[in-house]
């Protein structure tokens, strides 16, 4: 565990908070997709199949079992919660599920470290991680007020990333047969797609003026 | 790819 790594994971962590935080104590899910939600809970249930069956640390664990119930606890909030649900716009989430599953499942077949069912549902996860963000994104774009909270989720989420970037670097040059193709060039498209929100975000930040994204 | 590795990152 190398400080990029660690430092990673917190800002990952973070971001959970800081949505749990909007959810629990505002009780509004506005402007938050709830595709994206979805889409991040249907990540980590495909790629921590190898909970009870890899043992790493209890780090490792803990972090695993956090994700897990958070990602799913917020889908439950946002579609059944009396209150928080009430925030929710539909109308304006409307990316479809199917238009990033589909491809990545196909990629997943076609790209895995090893034809087994855990492997492909691994890779899968990969795949769709990088691009679960879009919906959220689009919704951005589609929200006139972003506010704060909003902003630095998605501001966290795309830190995530940045560091985990780092992280592999260090690993590349500190580890012996450190090369992960596939976490490589997912991480990087993954990354790539906050780049535009970044420049807005820290435009906003210098100028002291609301997020906005321009359509 | 020829073999899995383990997985150590989230």
């Amino acid at each position: 565990m190398n400080i990029f790594r660690l430092a990673g994971d917190m800002t990952h962590l973070a971001s959970v908070l800081v949505l749990l935080l909007k959810i629990h104590t505002i009780k509004s899910c506005a402007g938050i997709s709830l595709k994206t939600q979805e889409l991040y809970a249907l990540v980590f249930a495909t790629r921590y199949l190898d909970i009870f069956t890899d043992f790493i640390s209890l780090y490792n664990t803990t972090m695993k079992l956090i994700f897990l119930g958070s990602s799913f606890s917020i889908v439950w909030y946002i579609r059944n919660h009396k209150i928080v649900s009430r925030s929710y716009d539909k109308s304006q989430d409307t990316f479809r599920h199917y238009f990033l599953i589909i491809p990545c499942l196909l990629l997943a077949l076609l790209v895995n470290e090893k034809f087994t069912f855990k492997e492909v549902m691994w890779a899968f996860s990969i795949y769709l991680e990088a691009v679960a963000i879009l919906p959220q994104l689009v919704l951005l774009q589609r929200t006139r007020n972003i506010d704060n909270l909003t902003g630095q989720y998605v501001f966290l989420l795309g830190a995530y990333r940045a560091l985990y970037i780092l992280n592999w670097i260090y690993r590349y040059f500190t580890e012996t047969h450190y090369v992960h193709w596939i976490t490589w060039v997912s991480g990087l498209v993954q990354t790539l797609l906050y780049a535009d929100f970044f420049y807005y975000y820290f435009e906003s930040w210098k100028n002291n003026k609301k997020l906005q994204l321009p359509a | 790819g020829t073999k899995s590795s383990p997985k150590d990152e989230l």
